[in-house]
């Protein structure tokens, strides 16, 4: 007979922490930097503070391949009573929101402090404090597994002496340096390209990088946005009622929608419901089961809503990916196309793309492609990814481009919600309305390559007359 | 300043929904068909039932694309104090152990019933019975996303008045037939293919296919295996530890070894621990977290471990393979291998894979590859499997094989832990030992389609002279 039992999320991601990237040594110290560093872009950028992100590897026994990970931001820090969840329970997070954010699942930091644990029983060490803040607190932090609960092994606080705000995150764990350098190397490097305002500073066993940063403009954060209509189902629907119904008295259809929804007006929501055959003053308590099933389709269906705004969005732009570009590619020539904001399933996204040739980049049987997704660099799974499908669909000799050639090519999705294929966070899957914008903004690019190739041949015959 | 909270698993599986398969209508519709097929064949298959499986899609509404799924099997019924949580809870589940199964995660039919929850508001239907029970359980169904557990809308005994066992499920979704429909019937078929001891009806709106069993033979089933002392890291033995003196006085460092451990005698228990340099009458509860890091990394580097027993494991076998092989492919020229076992850090493994030419198979430029891991069907993802990436590395001509060709690969992993890349089980990740037996599969049988290609090179000329 078959034996049944539940698990734990920490219990399951602890069995199945390759499915979140943690497979071995070499990719477990690759993803352990990531997730470090990808928390501490989101804590100083999210508040416009310009990031000064320093990571440090160092060994602690090479024979038994054990080495430290420290990672250090100037962000916002981690509210106190927070601070425990944060390292040690699994699914929590302050990312669970409509804003575009490098964090999104409540995971990332958990996975690195599981592994860590299970390979050399340490826990985490945490120094955080807020902006301003008389302390500092210092953590030590294992993970009960079963419980899925923060273990505070120790607990200090410090005289903030120097007026530090920041979270500063140490981790100790058996990680293959020699091989993950490398991988880990070019990922601090697509960081410096893709936020070109921060300073990072990279040090490990025989490396040292650094990167300040190429200017102090930082796009405007974005803000947390609403729903859209066209993104509900019955459970979401139940969601945001019994939400909005905790805090106020009967609520009608018509306030609900106008209340709770992305950019829908009283007239809008007058309009939706009259064409989907709903009075206005109905209490959304009052709704049944059908009825919201019903409201749902229609709410999907509806051809008239507003398109989602993009105030949850914050691309980096034109200027500032070409300057990342140029910073970090050096190439001969480099142009960069931002797209108008469009939406998929109700979650607006905002495409950018460059082309670079020439320069320092190398001649390449097919184009190098450097994705980017939040402003998080991906750099495996290329192969499922939406723009390598995209790219390889590109007759590029349409462009003036025959291969070899010296052709590099850059693209970026930002959205309130990345269709990534994996709690990895290593692909985008091939969504149809990002997989358009993505032409689009390819061919553009190319075009313009294009015109700078056929300035260049011309020249070229000029001179030989 | 953010604002922090946790998820249920429920609830983070309903809103990641798409990392689990669910992104679309279509996929949605294909992924629940495999979660209640993949369920079916484990309850009998385990068990050496000889599996009898209904599939039936309906249109509710074809307008809407709300269609109902049915499957029902005759394996061992679901325990009566089981169901609720069985279908309302994520991360429950009967498939926690070492031993190979489609299932493994306490997941797939969870995300169906959520799917089938937030697009139509319907409960999930389950009628289950055990052998010999007096009785029909039927249930209704609906999980409470906020807190992760079941909510029983309705449930009745019935008379079992024709001493029926087994377990219906019917599943009320919005899906899209007309372009899940292909991927669906290639999924039957080649279900069929993989388990030719099986009996798979399938009726769909304009399509009703039927496979019946090739053969009575079904394979041994798999017995719930051992740890290997390969595998352990310090929370594993943490939790083995705690297992073990749950239900026991003292356990010394030998008893404990050898009672935990795959393939562990006496003999070798003590080698290990002279080598390792641990008294055998060590209390396991005296171990301190340093000597548990020691242990656990010389456990993983001790040489002289037997290696992981496979009866854990049960391979299709060369003769059903070829059976499936030919009844569904109808090829001309059909060879397979079954590999002894071998493993990946201290989980066992067998490759097994068939090589098919000519006949009903059509001319490919690229081997067409059917994939299959715990006899699951592969269908999507195929860029980032590890047999598509072997394959490509190998260079046919020097089989003889020029492309185009009619030439199909079957490749099959059996194991207690498949390396898949993510939870909706599509790729397996590219695992050095795993690879390697692969190519050396490949190889072998691809000799064997070089003699035969050879052989009718020589009729041929002999014919000619
Ligand atoms: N360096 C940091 N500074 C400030 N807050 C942080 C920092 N690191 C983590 N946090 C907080 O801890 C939360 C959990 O981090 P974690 O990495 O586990 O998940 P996440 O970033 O929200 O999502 P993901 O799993 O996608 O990374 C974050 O949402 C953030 O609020
Ligand atoms: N048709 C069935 N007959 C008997 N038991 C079943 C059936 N379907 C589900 N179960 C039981 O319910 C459990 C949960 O099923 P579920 O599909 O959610 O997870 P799983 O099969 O264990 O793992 P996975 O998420 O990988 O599919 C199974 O482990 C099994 O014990
Ligand atoms: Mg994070
Ligand atoms: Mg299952």
């Amino acid at each position: 007979a078959e034996e049944f039992r539940g698990l734990s999320p920490a219990e399951f991601f602890y069995r199945n922490r390759e499915i979140a990237g943690f497979s071995n040594p070499v990719r477990a110290l690759y993803q352990t930097v990531r997730e470090l560093v990808e928390n501490s872009l989101d804590a100083t950028e999210l508040y416009r503070i310009l990031p000064d992100i320093h990571v440090r590897i160092s060994y602690v026994s090479r024979e038994k391949n054990i080495v430290k990970v420290s990672v250090r931001d100037n962000g916002i820090g981690i509210p106190l009573k927070e601070v425990p969840n944060v390292f040690g329970k699994v699914f929590y997070g302050s990312k669970y929101k409509l804003r575009q954010s490098r964090g999104v699942f409540g995971l990332g930091i958990k996975m690195a402090v599981l592994y860590a644990q299970m390979t050399t029983g340490s826990p985490v060490l945490v120094r955080t404090a807020s902006p301003k803040s008389k302390n500092v607190h210092e953590f030590q932090i294992l993970i009960d597994i079963t419980r899925n609960e923060p273990i505070v092994v120790s607990y200090k606080t410090m005289n903030n002496t120097r007026g530090w705000h920041g979270t500063h995150v140490e981790l100790t764990l058996e990680g293959n340096w020699s091989s993950a350098r490398s991988r880990i190397v070019e990922y601090i490097k697509r960081t410096a390209l893709i936020a070109p305002y921060a300073s990072i500073s990279f040090e490990g066993p025989g490396i040292e990088l650094s990167f300040p940063r190429a200017t102090k403009k930082i796009p405007v954060p974005p803000s947390v946005g609403k729903p859209h209509p066209r993104g509900v189902d019955i459970e979401l629907l139940k969601q945001l009622i019994a939400y909005v119904n905790s805090s106020n008295q009967a609520v009608t259809l018509e306030d609900f929608l106008v209340k709770v929804f992305d950019g829908v007006g009283r007239k809008t929501a007058r309009s939706f419901l009259k064409w989907a055959g709903y009075g206005p003053a109905i209490s959304i308590d009052e709704l049944s089961i059908e009825q919201l099933d019903d409201l749902a389709r229609k709410m999907k269906g509806y051809g008239k809503w507003r398109r989602p705004r993009p105030l949850s969005l914050s691309p980096l732009g034109e200027e500032l990916l070409v300057k990342g570009v140029r910073k970090i590619l050096k190439p001969e020539f480099v142009t960069a196309i931002t797209r108008k904001p469009s939406s998929y399933g109700g979650y607006p996204f905002v495409v950018e793309v460059a082309i670079a040739w020439g320069g320092d980049i190398p001649s390449v049987d097919r184009p190098l492609l450097l994705r980017f997704a939040n402003k998080i660099p991906l750099l495996y799974d290329e192969g499922v990814d939406v723009s390598r499908k995209v790219i390889d669909g590109i007759d590029w000799s349409v462009y003036k481009i025959k291969f070899p050639a010296p052709l590099a090519i850059i693209t970026h999705l930002c959205s309130t919600k990345i269709p990534f294929k994996g709690v990895g966070k290593e692909a985008i899957a091939d969504v149809p309305e990002v997989e358009r914008e993505l032409e689009i903004a390819l061919r553009e690019t190319a075009r313009r390559l294009k015109r700078h190739i056929s300035r260049i041949e011309r020249q070229y015959e000029v001179k030989l007359r």
